[in-house]
């Protein structure tokens, strides 16, 4: 998996579709202080899947939504698209996963608690390797309203944060992994409790 | 499985050993079992900076935490690697000969993972093919500005619809 | 007494005010009661950095966290002079415009208080009229060296017994 | 009151004895990662009272006192000297506390709570503001022994914590002061609670 583009609208500070494309090289984010870098890394832990508006730096999660300025009235709704790329070595668990969604998968909003039954069979459905081809792209998008209501799409489909966070299990981008290091918090890395420790060995392996 | 949780275990603490000291230049960085006989046991983290004591990474300075924590994230990473990496200042605490250390490490592990740096440190920039300027020329209100590609310049990548 | 407290809560909060302007280039930095009503109340922060919406010191970013809580300590000083004052890397999160600025008022604050400066950045040092330089040339062991004093040179004051 | 040296034995990294002469202008303290900057502030609040091994970056007190290294032992003590001296102007009640230990005061290690009566009895008989001279100087010292046992001096005397924290009250070097900040801990002084900041403006008051 290879990233390759962020997309924001009306998330925090990005009043404006904004989109951030990325080659696959070393990419530096730099500007004055306030601006507006830390909340591009907030837009990617959200989309990810961020549950938590303390680790986004607000007190509830309608504050990752554009609140206007002085010329500006606030928008309604918040919306963050990431793109990923099929790059040709994809490991771990994370790659079935992606076979998954990228071969029969078809999310609907009905989907009850008895969907996992029915996801176990659609794996074995899923034709072999064939069906993968480097190149192809996933896209995840995270959307929340003014009124609270929150939606996830996957290629554009509704789908459920379940199907997101599954999506992303063992790829390295799971919710105890270090893809995000917040700004001030690569000490936290090393006061984390013993245990904690272990979870993210346990992620890993 | 246990198994699997050992293999994994031993490799990161290879890796552990391997990122510590190319970062420190030296001295010792392991990860040990808090209760040996417990399969279920936390880990603690010790750190040795070259010509100091064996000693908890809670009492190193903060530079020194930054560039620990930094090696073990290293070390995870070589493990599993991550599709991508977002590091957001984490360049501040360190000093000139650190911060060298620091960016021939990500150069090295760029290969498997795309790293995106938020920093103010004009090294730090100096090892980044791409570089996006956020600005607020509109008071409030957050724009993605000038992209810059070390080998010739293409289509600047920003762009607001 | 209540009435002595009011008067150290507005002075301070003017002060507040002023610096606040003077390290952002502008904008407002307030001092408010959570509860108007009750005398015992506690206190809450509102800052509105130049351009931006008056909000929770919560929202802010790094640096402009930084920049609030030093327009506090500086206005807390103002009101009750402080002997000396010992800053530990406070301008790391600092662009380089906010560290001149920071360095600006530190200079201002000098005639009243003692600034003692730990820091990384070559700017904060030039304001300095002394250098302590710390080394650990013996692994592990840390000695005071070279001291330099702007105004012709005087005994280096680091004398190790 | 002014700050006029700092020495230091002993003390975390500080394993010989060193000073740290202060000449009133604005100093800056440089170095590479790790060398002990940050233990010289530590090595202030720790003179100046603090009890909390934490806030000095240790587990334990003990933490303080020079661990040795490959090639030198660990030391059995730990001290630390801070020397101020009497500017023009001082305010605030820290003035007439300063009065009262450059007057009479005999500190004497068999201080019982009693003592509170005859402190006050001393202040009165403290003649008017000419003992006070502008270049008079106190020097507080604190050790510490491997065996726990502590000790505070005033001007070479021993005396207790309570006299430290006494003297230093309402000097703006109290415990709720903001005379020192710690590394990494600006943004602290914002994200206290409100009735921590309450506490501030009173110890200013
Ligand atoms: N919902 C929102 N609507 C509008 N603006 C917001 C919203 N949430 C946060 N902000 C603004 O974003 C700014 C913070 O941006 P951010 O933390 O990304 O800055 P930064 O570029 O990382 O700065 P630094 O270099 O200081 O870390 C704040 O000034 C805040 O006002
Ligand atoms: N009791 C002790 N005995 C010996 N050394 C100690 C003791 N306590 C701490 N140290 C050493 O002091 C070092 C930390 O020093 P300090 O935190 O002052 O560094 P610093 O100069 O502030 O670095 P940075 O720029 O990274 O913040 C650690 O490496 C630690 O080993
Ligand atoms: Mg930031
Ligand atoms: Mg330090």
């Amino acid at each position: 998996l290879k990233l390759k583009e962020i997309e924001l609208l009306g998330f925090k500070s990005f009043a404006d579709r904004t989109r951030l494309i990325c080659d696959g090289s070393t990419a530096a984010i730099v500007g004055p202080n306030g601006c507006g870098k830390s909340n591009l890394s907030d837009a990617v832990s959200w989309v990810l899947g961020e549950q938590s508006a303390r680790i986004l730096r607000g007190e509830r999660m309608s504050d990752v939504i554009f609140s206007g300025t002085g010329t500006r009235p606030p928008t309604g709704m918040a919306e963050v698209s990431i793109t990923l790329v099929e790059g040709e070595e994809t490991t771990g668990h994370g790659a079935e996963e992606l076979e998954r969604v990228l071969g029969v998968r078809e999310p609907s909003e009905q989907d009850q608690p008895q969907q996992n039954i029915e996801a176990e069979n659609q794996v074995e459905k899923a034709s072999p390797k064939t069906r993968r081809f480097p190149g192809s792209e996933i896209k995840v998008t995270r959307r929340l309203f003014r009124s609270g209501e929150s939606e996830y799409l996957l290629n554009g489909e509704l789908c459920r944060l379940r199907d997101i966070q599954d999506l992303f299990m063992g790829t390295g981008l799971g919710p105890e992994s270090y893809a995000i290091i917040e700004q001030g918090r690569i000490g936290q890395i090393l006061s984390s409790k013993p245990s904690d420790r272990r979870a993210i060995i346990e992620e890993a392996a | 499985s246990r198994r699997k949780f050992m293999e994994a275990f031993n490799a990161i603490n290879r890796f552990f050993a391997e990122s510590f000291r190319a970062l420190f230049g030296g001295g010792v960085g392991e990860m040990r079992f808090s209760d040996e006989s417990d399969p279920e046991s936390g880990i603690d983290l010790v750190a040795q900076p070259p010509g100091k004591r064996l000693q908890n990474v809670l009492l190193l300075s903060g530079g020194e935490k930054a560039l620990t924590a930094l090696a073990l994230l290293i070390a995870v990473f070589r493990f599993t690697p991550s599709p991508f990496c977002i590091l957001d200042e984490v360049d501040a605490p360190l000093d000139e000969s650190n911060v060298v250390r620091f960016t021939r490490m990500i150069q090295e592990m760029s290969e498997q993972t795309q790293f995106i740096l938020i920093t103010h440190n004009k090294r730090t920039m100096e090892i980044c093919r791409t570089l996006y300027g956020v600005t607020m020329e509109e008071p409030g209100v957050s724009k993605l500005v000038s992209v810059r590609f070390e080998a010739g310049e293409r289509e600047p990548a920003a762009v607001t619809a």
